[in-house]
């Protein structure tokens, strides 16, 4: 563990709290893609799958419990309990030209080709692309409230740690995997574009609006 | 090279 990782799970966390407690707080997913939420619940099932055989440590096994419960328990506040505020005409990416594309490119290029190893290269990808619902809703309604820009913020601050994590430990334990590494660059320039008017708008307390 | 899988992280 190092401090890049431990800050970018603690960021993560901070996401999913966060998103959690605007849903539950104002009752209300307005502004937010069900889309990437279901995508982030699969990225979490298809990754923890050694969840009850293997044992990292205490803190693997509660926040890989966390992330599952928390992902899961998202997708049903915005699609049971407040189901009448999902935006569902906004919300319309078809995740299946993701799903697709991430499997059969799982299919092909991992590390050792068994079910275990090909469902964790799986959510690798597509967590890389889970977010893309999300900024696609944002940029369809052109504007996110302050407190989704704070959740997207937080989320993609963690991949973007993750990635000094990775340089951090090919310089002092000598390891890299090359297939998380490429995939957490897509999923951080993905982010690029909202990190630009995060900072230069939301720290200035203005709304996020994307320019129409 | 890669030392076992990066299994330790999330």
């Amino acid at each position: 563990m190092n401090i890049f990782r431990l800050v970018g799970d603690l960021s993560h966390l901070l996401a999913i709290i966060i998103l959690l407690l605007k849903i539950w707080k104002t009752r209300s997913c307005a502004g937010i893609s069900g889309k990437s939420q279901i995508l982030f619940a699969v990225v979490y099932t298809t990754r923890y799958l050694d969840l009850l055989t293997t044992y990292v440590s205490a803190y693997n096994t509660v926040m890989k419990f966390v992330f599952i419960v928390a992902s899961y328990a998202t997708v049903y506040l915005m699609y049971v309990k407040f189901r009448a505020t999902y935006d569902h005409n906004h919300d319309t990416f078809r995740i299946e030209f993701l799903l697709v594309p991430c499997f059969i490119l799982s299919l092909l290029i991992n590390h050792e080709f068994t079910v275990l190893e090909v469902m964790w290269t799986f959510s690798i990808y597509l967590e890389s692309v889970a977010i893309l619902p999300q900024l696609f809703l944002v940029s369809k309604t052109g504007e996110a409230e302050s407190i989704t820009s704070h959740y997207l913020f937080a989320l993609g601050s963690y991949r973007a740690l993750y990635l000094l994590n990775w340089v951090y430990r090919y310089m002092a334990e000598d390891h890299y995997e090359l297939i998380a590494i490429v995939s957490g660059v897509v999923q951080t320039v993905l982010y690029c574009d909202f990190f630009y008017l995060y900072i230069t708008k939301v720290l200035k307390g203005k709304k996020l609006q994307l320019p129409a | 090279d890669r030392k076992g899988n990066a299994k330790d992280e999330l």
